[in-house]
């Protein structure tokens, strides 16, 4: 079984839940993840120095698990995972998922796992990302009846320990202010919307007219597509830095929000949200080298960064999302 | 009917990566371009 799932991005994962695998039970930090739809976790089977540095699930210790031998890869946007396929009791929360299909990865992506604080990836994605013949974790939670409606929803802290939040199958309002502004799903893939436009200081800069963006809890930065990085770069005076960008910190204070445009509705987000701070650095993604394809996506990511500042739900039953101040 | 799971903001392999210095070896190695190579190859087929 093959899976691709371009958009996820390692470098920037930031939230983890705990999941238990198996009976008894094994644990697991996983980031909940809008950007894939597999969950995997490694395995004792897999070798290597970044596999040492982490949980990893041992089926000869589980009276629940089924092995299937079936080999699966989940590639992502740099990196691939591979391993094979198994069925075993999955908790999360107080939800029991029985029968449930994951990875258990035989060789981490890259020596790189060993600077990951967590051990595996469960995704939140549409089916039709999944390895083939798999039912993601969600839909599985759906289908055994265990949520009263088919949707979860994120409430992401900036705070480093606690405060975020999944909820599953319900929404409590008391995590937003004003209305959810709901915007259908355009491709059931990723949980994908249209946007209207991104402006600063009143003008647009990018997306001048409709392009595409991934609601992306799991990846945290604003990631810009290519072609549309020049206009913005040029407005805040950024350097280029292998493929991102960096900027003076004391820019933070003087740069205009950037406010995204999506299905009428504003969602300004200030310089101190969208300019990471570390040491000197900072900025969003962006990859140069793509500019001068001819046939290139407009594809922009909404990542924690965003969701920060706008609870978001993902309404599986009606293939929408909703946003509304955090 | 609601559950709730916490989830814990945790340091990113970005930060442990910059605080190794191995940041920008990271970042020519593998560009983000060769995600959106890969998008587009796939919402093409």
């Amino acid at each position: 079984g093959i899976s691709l799932e371009p958009m996820r991005n390692y470098l920037d994962l930031a939230y983890i839940g705990i999941i238990s695998i198996g009976t008894p039970p094994q644990e697991f930090k996983v980031i909940l993840d809008t950007g894939s739809t597999d969950l995997w976790v490694p395995s004792i089977y897999c070798v290597g120095q970044a596999c040492a540095d982490h949980n990893v699930f041992n089926p000869l210790l589980s009276s629940t698990f089924r092995g299937s031998g079936r080999p699966i890869s989940i590639a992502y946007g740099t990196r691939q995972m591979s391993g094979f396929l198994g069925y075993d009791t999955v908790k999360i929360g107080d939800l029991v998922d029985v029968g449930q299909g994951f990875g258990l990865n035989v060789k981490e992506p890259g020596k790189f796992m060993k600077y990951a604080v967590f051990d595996g990836i469960l995704g939140l994605g549409y089916p039709s990302l999944s390895v083939e013949g798999t039912t993601p974790v969600f839909d599985n939670l759906w289908n055994q009846g265990l949520l009263s409606q088919n949707l979860f929803a994120f409430c992401l802290s900036s705070k480093e320990e606690k405060g975020s939040v999944l909820m599953l199958g319900r929404v409590d309002p008391s995590y937003y202010t004003r209305n959810l502004n709901w915007v259908p799903v355009s491709k059931l893939l990723y949980w994908q919307i249209a946007m209207d436009s991104v402006a600063m200081n009143g003008k647009v800069v990018a997306c001048d007219g409709n392009c595409q963006a991934i609601v992306h809890a799991g990846t945290s930065l604003l990631i810009d597509p290519p072609n549309s990085i020049r206009g913005i770069r040029k407005k805040i005076n950024a350097q280029h830095f292998g493929s991102e960008h960096i900027i003076e910190c004391d820019a933070i204070h003087t740069l205009p929000d950037l406010v995204f445009t999506i299905n009428g509705v504003n969602y300004p987000v200030p310089a101190s949200a969208y300019i990471q701070q570390a040491a000197l650095r900072g900025c969003w993604s962006s990859s140069e080298e793509y500019v001068n394809k001819s046939h290139s996506t407009n594809t922009w990511v909404l990542g924690d960064v965003f969701l920060r500042l706008y609870f978001s739900v993902f309404d599986r039953a009606n293939d929408r999302t909703g946003l509304a101040p955090a | 009917c609601l559950v709730k799971i916490p989830l814990m903001k945790i340091k990113s392999i970005r930060e442990n990566l910059w605080e190794n210095d191995m940041l920008k070896d990271y970042l020519e190695k593998y560009p983000y371009s060769l995600a959106y190579k890969l998008l587009d190859r796939y919402q093409d087929q």
